[in-house]
């Protein structure tokens, strides 16, 4: 990190800002989350809070201006330059204006405001250009999805080198211990993992973890029993690495290291299969997830951080693959331990985090805790 | 001067304007309220300047505008400089 010769910086901890031109492309609602949102990330590591006023001098005062906007520093028109940010100071100093001709949005399909937002106001704080590619204070434009957004550690150095750490709230003490919860699922609630592996099976979820599976219908969350997966599927035993079903062919597909077995419904048919029959290349060992697409009939493999296309119809891997998972579905963060496809949207499970994901905008459009699914 | 790039001629000139230009804004102390540059003692030969850029990225210090440094030069960024003062 980098800060600004001089180290300007605010010596109050409470700062006020204001939007007082908005975006053209971005309703103002749009406008005031992503900002506050934006704030939001450095305010999480730093003792510095934030307080939006509606009229008058704001010590971060927030526009949205176009060409030569008489700080001499004119912007250039689409791409470019997004926008700039001026260091902690009176007057002008603090400031953030972007660029009023880029097309500005809370996906991708534009620049990130909440990215380009949360980078100035780095700059607005007392931060200068990062030559570290994975610092949020990287000079060039890198999408960042404001959901699950953790400020990289390059940039809590940083900030915290101008205004140290923010301390934990020690303030009244917790709440008087609650009563232990009656274990309902003995240990996933509380795990910070995800999912083996998820899949439809007819009309029901099923979600895989170590030697249990559970059950589900998808709009109902009542009546989720787990179950020991030997129960239903002797041959499976235990930790199912991936699965996926062809409705259409009242098929599914459950994988285990470099095999596969085939079943319709909980009737297994035959003996298991290597994955080769997919098209694999041999070094492929293992499936971390698997999730077939309604729409272009074709199941998506992912292994690491790639991932593959099997095209149903034609039974047989796509070309041009394996590709990387995070350039085809960034905002989907770490690998993906489990996936499956509801109502157009893709379900990515990361972790103790499961990713929306709208196939039609591209885009991830909430996350939730993975446990969520099965009643915690 | 060694040549800055190899390319051809109206690429050269389109990359030498938009490198100029780049360099200008973002590798040069300007007046006014600075909102951000580094001093840099006697003057910056356009060359000097491309350094310092290949520096910054972590590329190959050529000096020249070669493929990866103009590929740096033509990403959407931030519009406060590189080097602050």
């Amino acid at each position: 990190y980098r800060l600004f010769p001089g180290e300007p910086k605010w010596e109050k901890n409470t700062l006020t800002y204001r939007i007082s031109k908005y975006a053209a492309s971005m309703s103002p609602a749009e406008v005031e989350r992503a900002i506050e949102m934006a704030l939001r990330a450095w305010s999480s590591a730093v003792p510095l809070n934030f307080v939006r006023i509606n009229s008058g001098e704001a010590d971060i005062m927030v526009s949205f201006e176009t060409g030569d906007h008489g700080d001499s520093y004119p912007f250039d028109g689409p791409r470019g330059t997004l926008a700039h940010a001026f260091a902690p100071g009176e007057g002008l100093g603090g400031d953030t204006h972007f660029d009023n001709a880029e097309k500005w949005t809370l996906g991708m399909n534009g620049f990130n405001l909440f990215t380009v937002a949360a980078h100035e106001f780095g700059h607005a704080l007392g931060l200068a250009h990062s030559t570290d590619p994975s610092a949020l204070m990287y000079p060039t434009y890198k999408y960042k999805n404001p959901y699950g957004f953790r400020l990289p550690k390059d940039d809590v150095k940083g900030i915290q080198a101008l205004y140290g750490p923010r301390k934990p709230y020690l303030g009244k003490p917790t709440v008087p211990h609650l009563p232990p919860r009656k274990p309902s699922i003995p240990d996933v609630c509380d795990s910070s993992s995800s999912f083996d592996a998820v899949t439809m099976l007819g009309k029901e979820l099923l979600f895989f973890k170590d030697r249990i599976f559970w059950r589900r219908q998808v709009h109902l969350l009542s009546e989720i029993r787990p179950r020991t997966i030997t129960s239903s599927f002797p041959q499976l035993m235990s930790n199912v690495d991936a699965a996926y079903e062809v409705a259409e062919r009242g098929t599914a597909y459950f994988f285990k290291g470099p095999h596969y077995w085939v079943t319709r419904g909980f009737q297994i048919q035959g003996p298991p299969r290597t994955i080769y029959d997919f098209g694999f290349p041999r070094h492929v060992q293992r499936i971390d997830a698997a999730v077939y697409l309604k729409e272009p009939r074709k199941t998506l493999f992912f292994v690491g951080d790639e991932y593959y296309s099997y095209d149903e119809r034609k039974r047989k891997m796509e070309k041009d693959y394996p590709k990387s998972t995070e350039e085809e579905f960034s905002g989907v963060n770490g690998q993906i331990d489990a996936a499956v496809e509801l109502n157009g949207y893709i379900y990515f499970f990361s972790g103790p985090k499961t990713y929306k994901y709208d196939i039609e905008k591209e885009d991830v459009v909430s996350v939730v805790k993975s446990s969520s699914w099965i009643g915690c | 001067a060694p040549t800055l790039f190899a390319a051809t001629p109206r690429t050269w000139r389109n990359n030498f304007h938009l490198a100029q230009a780049y360099l200008d804004k973002y590798y040069t102390k300007k007046g006014g309220h600075q909102v951000g540059e580094m001093v840099s003692r006697g003057g910056n030969s356009m060359v000097k300047k491309i350094k310092e850029l290949q520096t910054f990225f972590g590329l190959p210090l050529t000096g020249k505008l070669d493929q990866s440094t103009m590929d740096v030069i033509k990403k959407p960024r931030c519009g406060v400089p590189d080097v602050a003062n």
